[in-house]
């Protein structure tokens, strides 16, 4: 494998938007990019991504490659990227190891760092990316990010409701509550401000307040956030980077008993 | 405030 980066900060963002989510990963390494998922130990959460071609200034991959890492690892490594670096990946055919490469051409400044490759045997849960929802919902990043911070102080549990007002994000705490209620909207001049719902069934779902913490880790990787919605099956949250690909939590839900 | 679902509840083990 041989991966380019022209802005070696993007790898970074990747990392660190799921590093506290789970601590180890497979990075599935083919000439259609790469991609990897991980579950977190709880069994809650699914962390789904992919970097595909697009997303790197040269990108080669002569034979399928499985690269497992230690997060904790790997992000040590990668506070050297800055945005004026490139960062190229390299795994040989037997790999052992994974060698960064950050270059930074003003600064006639290489770093070279090498990583031991670990084996990593988790199951992987085979999940249906045509997944089916009865309901979508485009919006801001910034938005769900803050709102999510906002509520989650108040409760363990968080609630999203989807109906013919719009969409409810509410908590019910020990002390307090608290509700946002958000209409679909257009705004031309500031599409990232869009709200848009798809809808063919109303939904009332419960989640765990701590893994919408970690999910909201991921908004730098995107200015909107996808959500995926049905009673029975896990929600989808995704943000999809600029030039391709993108990360995906498939987030189990809390139910009433 | 409710019973937490595990994914292996609704995908299959590769």
């Amino acid at each position: 494998l041989e991966a380019k980066f022209d802005d070696s900060t993007i790898f970074k963002k990747i990392i660190d938007s799921f590093k506290d989510s789970v601590s180890q990963i497979n990075f599935m390494c083919s000439e259609s990019g790469i991609e990897a998922q991980a579950i977190d130990d709880s069994r809650v959460l699914l962390v789904s991504l992919s970097i595909p071609p697009s997303c790197f200034e040269t990108y080669r991959c002569d034979r399928p490659t499985t690269v497992g890492v230690y997060l904790s690892s790997l992000s040590k490594l990668l506070k050297s990227a800055s945005s004026s670096a490139t960062l190229t990946l390299y795994v040989e055919d037997q790999p052992d190891e994974l060698l960064l490469l950050f270059e930074e051409s003003k600064a006639s400044k290489s770093m070279e760092y090498k990583m031991k490759l670990v084996d990593i045997t988790a199951d992987m849960l085979e999940v249906d990316s045509d997944m089916k929802s009865d309901v979508s919902v485009e919006m801001s990043g910034v938005e769900f990010t803050k709102i999510v911070r906002d509520l989650t102080q108040l409760s363990d549990s968080f609630t999203v409701s989807v109906g013919k007002d719009g969409i409810v994000f509410s908590v019910d705490g020990e002390t307090a509550s608290g509700k946002v209620l958000l209409q679909p909207k257009e705004d031309l001049a500031n599409p990232e401000n869009n709200l848009s719902i798809s809808m063919t069934k109303t939904i009332d779902l419960s989640f765990a307040s701590k893994y919408l913490l970690d999910i909201i880790k991921a908004s730098t990787l995107s200015n909107m956030i996808s959500l995926k919605f049905s009673e029975e099956t896990p929600a989808l949250f995704e943000f999809k980077m600029e030039k391709g690909g993108g990360i995906g939590f498939y987030l189990a839900p809390k139910y009433d008993e | 405030q409710g019973t937490q679902k595990r994914l292996d509840g609704f995908f299959k083990v590769k």
